[in-house]
């Protein structure tokens, strides 16, 4: 662990009184590899080492009798405030309240999906949800079956000979004059997985969200993300200006510095993490649940 | 080495983050770059454009290790399709068939996901559209008895290929890697053998844990080749590097997007180009 090695560092100094400057940099060698091992961004882990050094140069640690315990102690707090906590859903305004989900393909939107509408309907709300990816094989379906699962009405996209017969914009559109006749206050729209690259199906999220004003424009991604997350995250928050981000698979046993370097990209709120395959599987973020694991 | 060379003072560290940022692991990049730095000529100047040869050498070096040949030809093949989820197994699957069946070969494939919502009717409408049979099952029916149904139908009737799609999941699910096993035993018992071929499908996008999904993988339930996929993306896939040089598997292909068409063949070449 990260804490062991860095009392291997400090360990054959004790003794010599006050550290130096370069203790400190050997100590910030190992705290550097550590991030990179847990997939936090190249450049991101150079900021969060300078910021850091400039908290431990200084009395506290450099005069301390346990000066590794002190730096993990900066290290753990520092990211703590970085990754921020839950923050509540916009959902206080008038009805129907439009969440909407967008992602890289596989990142687990469509599960989310199902996974927001048992979780707002917890909270008393009246949810629908909207499947509006149509070009998976199969995704309709799925949502449908999510929906089924839990009882939460699902719009019927249509679908003749298995093509899909709306584009996104006209299954929304449909979709909230159906929410508006029956009630239902919560939309919850699956979009279709695409490459943050790929301008068509970005400008299809940018025109959902200038025909629709989503309350919620919701980043999901998977928790496993490489360096390639704050290229992503930016690219989708450049978009559309989301306004929160759901953080994926974090029952898996990745370090998860992807949160880390989303969080510092695009500084907008991780709401929620997917903990397992089941829709229950859902909770709010807090930062401390997932610092210790990106320390290592 | 460099003194007096044409390469610029921050040279190494923009070095390491280029390597670093494309997915290659710390270590990894310092052991290329510490390799290189041996191999150059004395003293002397060397250009930042000379350096970039050296380097996609010794990267090239590293994965262009000797691979036996796919193990599917000249017999009733299985290939057994495992990973984490939402990696791309299914739609390779569907690319995998497509690709053999333009070879030649009579393809089948085994909708062995019983778990996930409309799996079973995703890979339905992958066989649709590429012409190929599918074998399903029934929802929450076991997925070893699809396998056992799959290989059965192989073996009776005139196809030589059977491809075999699976459930995500994440490899520090105990009782789903469990679950893994027992249905290759159960291809193993119907089949008199194991798959002739398990890929795991990694996705180029994700960081340093698909090292530790193909290790786990590999000691839990035995693993002969990496697929990976979604190299269409903006990640640049490094982490072939230590799939092929740190855990000695082979890279076998590459997914680039969404259609049956978008696989093809590892090329040691190509990748190294698109990596630097
Ligand atoms: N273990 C685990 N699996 C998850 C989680 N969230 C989603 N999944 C799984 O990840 C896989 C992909 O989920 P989907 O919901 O289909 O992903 P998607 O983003 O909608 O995929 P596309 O529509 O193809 O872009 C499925 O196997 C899900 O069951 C999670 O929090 N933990
Ligand atoms: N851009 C791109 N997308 C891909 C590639 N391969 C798969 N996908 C997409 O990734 C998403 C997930 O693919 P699936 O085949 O459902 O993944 P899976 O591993 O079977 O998922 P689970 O069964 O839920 O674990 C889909 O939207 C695919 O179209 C690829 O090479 N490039
Ligand atoms: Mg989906
Ligand atoms: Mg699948």
């Amino acid at each position: 662990a990260l804490s062991s090695k860095l009392e291997k560092v400090f360990k054959n100094l004790r003794g010599y009184g006050k550290l130096s400057e370069k203790n400190i940099d050997d100590a910030l060698k190992e705290v550097r590899l550590s991030l990179l091992e847990a997939d936090v961004n190249y450049v991101i882990v150079k900021e969060f080492i300078e910021s850091v050094k400039k908290k431990s140069i200084g009395e506290k640690v450099m005069d301390s009798l346990t000066p590794s315990q002190h730096i993990i102690k900066i290290i753990h707090d520092e990211l703590v405030s970085l990754l921020g906590d839950h923050e509540p859903l916009n959902i206080k305004t008038k009805p129907p309240v439009i969440i909407m989900l967008a992602g890289l393909q596989g990142s687990g939107k469509t599960t989310t999906a199902g996974k927001l509408g048992l979780y707002l309907r917890g909270l008393k709300r009246n949810v629908y949800l909207v499947p509006a990816d149509v070009y998976r094989p199969a995704a309709v379906l799925q949502l449908k079956k999510l929906g089924s699962s839990i009882n939460l009405p699902v719009y019927d996209t249509p679908e003749k000979d298995g093509k899909i017969t709306q584009m996104p914009d006209e299954i929304l559109k449909s979709a909230i004059e159906i929410a508006e006749k029956h009630a239902y206050d919560t939309i919850v729209v699956d979009t279709a997985g695409r490459l943050e690259i790929d301008e068509p199906l970005m400008e299809e999220l940018k025109l959902l969200k200038v025909k629709f004003s989503p309350n919620e424009i919701l980043f999901v991604a998977d928790s496993m993300l490489g360096q390639s997350a704050v290229a992503v995250a930016r690219a989708f928050n450049d978009s559309l200006d989301i306004t929160g981000v759901i953080l994926t698979k974090v029952d898996g046993d990745s370090r998860g510095g992807a949160a880390l370097s989303i969080k510092k990209t695009i500084n907008k709120p991780i709401k929620f993490m997917g903990v397992g395959e089941k829709l229950s599987e859902f909770e709010p973020f807090y930062g401390e649940r997932i610092a210790d694991r990106i320390l290592g | 080495i460099f003194t007096g060379g044409g390469l610029p003072p921050d040279y190494m560290e923009k070095l390491e983050e280029a390597l670093v940022l494309s997915d290659i692991s710390f270590q990894t990049a310092s052991d290329i770059i510490n390799s290189v730095k041996k191999d150059i000529p004395g003293a002397g100047s060397i250009t930042s454009g000379e350096f970039k040869g050296f380097l996609k050498r010794e990267i090239k070096k590293m994965i262009s290790k000797e691979f036996p040949p796919l193990n599917i030809d000249d017999k009733k093949g299985i290939i057994l399709i495992v990973g984490v989820n939402g990696v791309g197994k299914t739609t390779t699957v569907a690319k995998l068939g497509n690709f053999y069946k333009n070879k030649g070969k009579k393809v089948i494939v085994g909708a062995c996901d019983t778990f996930r919502a409309a799996a079973q009717e995703q890979l339905a409408i992958w066989g649709e559209r590429t012409g190929i049979e599918v074998v399903s099952g029934k929802e929450n029916q076991d997925p070893a008895s699809v396998a056992h149904d799959a290989v059965q139908k192989l073996k009776e009737k005139d196809f030589d290929l059977l491809i075999i799609d699976t459930a995500g999941r994440l490899h520090n699910k105990k009782h789903l890697m469990e679950e893994l096993a027992k249905i290759k035993r159960v291809i193993m018992k119907a089949n008199s053998t194991p798959p002739d071929e398990t890929f795991i499908i990694i996705d180029a996008s994700l960081g340093q844990n698909s090292i530790t999904q193909a290790a786990q993988f590999r000691e839990l339930v035995d693993i002969t080749g990496v697929i990976i996929t979604k190299m269409d993306g903006s990640a640049r896939g490094g982490i072939a590097i230590d799939v092929i040089h740190k855990l000695g598997l082979p890279v076998r292909f590459i997914g680039t997007g969404e259609k049956p068409e978008n696989i093809s063949d590892f090329s040691p070449e190509i990748f190294v180009e698109g990596l630097l």
